[in-house]
Parts: structure tokens; sequence; C-alpha cells
């Protein structure tokens, strides 16, 4: 499962 | 963005400028431990590679930035600057007994088995122990300066903050990162004993010892 995981928290 | 994590990240900038200007202005870091410093440092690191690779928002990319350079310098001054001041015999904890498991179980558990989100997965999981040998030094030495435990306070409480930030963005967008969730509970639960001795003893205006 390629999800490009975008974290949006610091 | 909500309240909670505005506050969270307000909190966390604070913790670190609160900690970088005590050492600055006192030129001494007895009772801070180096080690926790540390893995703060490898905590950043780990976690914004991504300032690399995408952009979210200015407040995202700036307080990045700010952390990362207020970490490095933090370590600067402890092991460089005033490493005359540095507690070695008391700041004594096996880090290798974090990083390791920790780095296992960041191979092991994540959301995608790519680089970048082990890397990220091995932060997450780093930061919720990374204050254990600033604890550990504090029971060792049996105290610690005021200025210190405000440190400490500004630092657990970002996290707490992030449980709620986490509730609200639950019920508000449906979203949950449980990796983040798990984490930040065992982070805030390591900090219970020292936020009962810090709103018994230090909001008191007591300096905080132990035993208690």
């Amino acid at each position: 499962k390629a999800k490009l995981l975008l974290h949006d928290e610091l | 963005m909500n309240i909670f994590r505005g506050i969270a990240d307000f909190s966390h900038l604070a913790a670190i400028i609160i900690l970088l200007h005590k050492i600055w202005k006192s030129r001494s870091c007895a009772g801070i431990s180096g080690k926790s410093q540390i893995l703060f440092a490898i905590v950043f690191t780990t976690r914004y590679l991504d300032l690399l690779t995408s952009f979210i928002s200015l407040y995202n990319t700036s307080m990045k930035v700010i952390y990362i350079s207020c970490s490095y310098a933090t370590v600067y001054l402890i092991y460089m600057k005033f490493r005359a001041t540095y507690d070695g015999n008391h700041d004594s904890f096996r880090v290798e007994f974090l990083v390791v498991p920790v780095g296992g179980l960041a191979v092991l558990i994540n959301h995608d088995f790519a680089l970048l989100e082990i890397l990220w997965t091995f932060s997450i999981y780093l930061e919720s122990v990374a204050i254990l040998p600033q604890l550990f030094m504090i029971s060792k030495t049996g105290e610690a300066e005021t200025i210190t435990t405000h440190y400490l306070f500004c630092l657990g409480l970002y996290r707490a903050l992030y449980l709620f930030n986490w509730i609200w963005r639950f019920y508000f967008e449906g979203f949950f990162d449980m990796i983040a969730i798990v984490a930040g509970l065992v982070q805030t639960v390591l900090y219970c004993d020292f936020f009962y001795l810090y709103v018994t003893k230090v909001l008191k205006g007591k300096k905080l010892s132990l035993p208690a």
C-alpha cells in the first residue's frame, strides 16, 4: 500500500 | 488547525525557548540531561526530513526550522560551550535501551514501509520516551531547578493537548493516526508523576525535591 502519507502536524 | 493544537505548539515552543534561555543566561546546564536533548534533536531531525520533500504551510515550515535549530543549539551549549557544567555522572540513563527497541518497533509497526515514513514513525516512538533520561536524572539528583520544572511542564502539556487535538480532529475531520495517538498517550502518562509533583509543590512555591 504505497500511501503517500503527508503528516501535517508538527 | 484547532485551538488545542495551537496552544500545544505554543507550549512546545515555549518549553524549547525556556530551556535554551535558561542555559544561555545561567551559562550552565546543571540538572539538564544532555542525553534527552540529543534524543529530541534526533526526534526533530528524523521527523522533519519532509522539509526537503513537501511544503504544507509557512507556519509548519517555520516551526520545524525553529524546533530543529533550537534543539541543536541546546545540544551545542550542553556538550560544547558549557560542557564544564554538564553533570555527566547523574545523566547516566542507558539511551541504547530506548533507541534500539524504538528503532525495531518503527520497522515493524508503521503506516508504510518507506524510508521517510519509517523515520517519521521512529521519531514518534522515540519522542514518547525521550524525556526518560531527564526524569531519571532528576530522580538521581533528588531535585530540579524551578525553571527546569516549568520547562518540563510545558513539554508535557504540549503532547497532552495534542491528545485533545486528536479527539477534535477525529470528531470534526474523521482524522486519526493510531501510531501518534498511542505514542502520545504513553508520552503523557510518563509525565503524570511529574505533573503531580509540579502541581502540588512548584505551584505552591516550593522547590521540587524527591523523595516527596
